[in-house]
């Protein structure tokens, strides 16, 4: 099955494991996203890094991308995360 | 590239493989990680020695599901491994789910995953540059694969360059006896050092282009057999260049009055001159310097007492905030000839017969001795 199904949470999980979701925007209790215009900006900056054209829409072609084997290493760092090794 | 901002202090590192995958011979793994680390020793004066027990530097493990870092695997498909820079220790983990195959189409090639993985573990992040290896997708097995220029230049820019050639197996011929000392001393430039611009190669080579003759540094000062002409070597473009820099797509950009060349290696890229305003809007004519700055992959331009920001990924690429004033920049003068962020990580600014280091974390230029500025041509040109 493929990990990556396409939904609107799971590309939220997936900006978020990847560093593109600043935590101030997520809700502390839900976590869910509270501002739909940071969650376009989050899509264009991960557009712009993959190289897809940056519209902000969680279209077919950023889907198709979010959907292939990667890494698990965070594209962005900078949001204060520091994992400890162990 | 994008580097992360940690890197081992030493060349020789050691590593283990703590837990092998789960549906591949032992000898295997060891021979195709080994490959793995040499992709990056190919490039760089480090080492990778494996041991079979004791304290390592790189320790690898093939796991599945949550693992003890609290950064668990999902099976197959979807994370395939992760690895930790070096201030966090570079280990490498990979999904033992995945199914791990050496050279074969099908499953995911252990050698390709694992030399990106170790890319981290050196201190290098997920590159932008689609054809790197550093870029975070897999993009499946490649018979002929090769490390990128976008590759090589950030691990270059974390290691320096490697000393001895011995690029594609056996090492490099010993020179014979009456061959030229790989560094010169220049007599005209030692009178007179000041240069238009410099900057660095695709290739990580470091140019200095005055007038219409150019030279390559070497560790020690400039390289034997120069100068050359500017434009023998980059054929169609001019002399007395203003400014020049090599962006991360591995593109040669280079600036005189109102126009701009853009070079792939020394070949013209396209169509070239064209305005500035064309392809750099937001920047001025007559430059003084420019650089990229590896800490976030923008391009600085200086002229006068001003310096602007370019980001091609933005629009406007410049913002309404700049130019700001060269003053920011805590000791570097105004007017400046040249600029360039060498391979070690510093930023480097020129101007007359001087040179100032800019420490980028105290942002202000380095208190060192001998003081700042420096001679030019002592430290640079190997002018004695």
């Amino acid at each position: 099955a493929p990990a990556f199904e396409g939904g609107l949470s799971q590309a939220t999980m997936y900006l978020d494991k990847f560093g593109y979701l600043s935590p101030k925007i997520r809700n502390p209790t839900s976590g869910h996203i509270i501002d739909e215009s940071l969650f376009r900006k989050a899509v264009a900056e991960f557009q712009s890094f993959a190289g897809l054209n940056t519209t902000g829409e969680l279209d077919e072609e950023t889907k198709k991308v979010m959907a292939m084997p990667r890494c698990g290493v965070r594209d962005k760092v900078g949001f204060g995360e520091s994992r400890a090794k162990r | 590239y994008a580097l992360q901002g940690s890197r081992w202090r030493i060349k020789n590192l050691t590593y283990r493989i703590a837990k092998y995958p789960s549906r591949l011979n032992h000898a295997d793994v060891d021979l195709e990680l080994a490959k793995a680390f040499s992709v990056w020793s190919d490039y760089t004066d480090l080492t990778f020695t494996q041991k079979r027990s004791g304290q390592v530097h790189i320790e690898i493990r093939f796991e599945t599901g949550e693992h003890g870092d609290g950064d668990p695997f999902d099976g197959p498909g979807g994370t395939l491994a992760h690895a930790y820079f070096p201030v966090y220790g570079g280990d490498a983990h990979f999904d033992d789910a995945e199914t791990w195959t050496i050279n074969s189409k099908r499953g995911t090639n252990l050698f390709q995953v694992a030399a990106h993985e170790f890319g981290h573990s050196l201190g290098l992040s997920h590159s932008d540059v689609r054809s790197a290896l550093m870029a975070p997708f897999y993009r499946g097995y490649d018979p002929a694969f090769q490390l990128d220029q976008d590759d090589v230049q950030g691990i270059q820019a974390l290691y320096g360059r490697k000393t001895q050639t011995d690029i594609g197996g056996g090492s490099a011929p010993a020179p014979a006896p009456n061959t030229p000392r790989p560094s010169a001393e220049d007599p005209a430039l030692c009178a007179d050092p000041k240069f238009d611009t410099i900057f660095n190669g695709a290739d990580g080579s470091t140019f200095i282009f005055k007038g219409e003759n150019y030279w390559r540094l070497t560790e020690d000062g400039v390289a034997s057999g120069y100068p050359r002409l500017i434009s023998r070597a980059w054929p169609g473009l001019p002399g007395n260049i203003d400014a020049a820099f090599t962006y991360k797509n591995g593109k040669t950009y280079f600036f005189k009055g109102s126009k701009y060349w853009r070079y792939n290696g020394q070949k013209m890229d396209g169509d070239y001159p064209k305005d500035i305003s064309e392809g750099f809007s937001g920047i001025p004519d007559n430059l003084d310097a420019a650089l990229v700055w590896s800490g976030n992959g923008k391009i600085y331009f200086y002229k006068g007492s001003k310096f602007w920001r370019f980001d091609p990924t933005k629009r406007p690429p410049v913002k309404a905030t700049y130019p700001k004033p060269i003053s920011n920049w805590e000791g570097i003068p105004d007017n400046i000839d040249a600029a360039l962020q060498y391979t070690n990580g510093y930023t480097y600014f020129f101007k007359g017969g001087s040179y100032w280091r800019f420490n980028d974390r105290a942002f202000s230029v380095d208190t060192d001795n001998p003081a700042f500025p420096r001679s030019t041509a002592f430290w640079w040109l190997g002018c004695s």
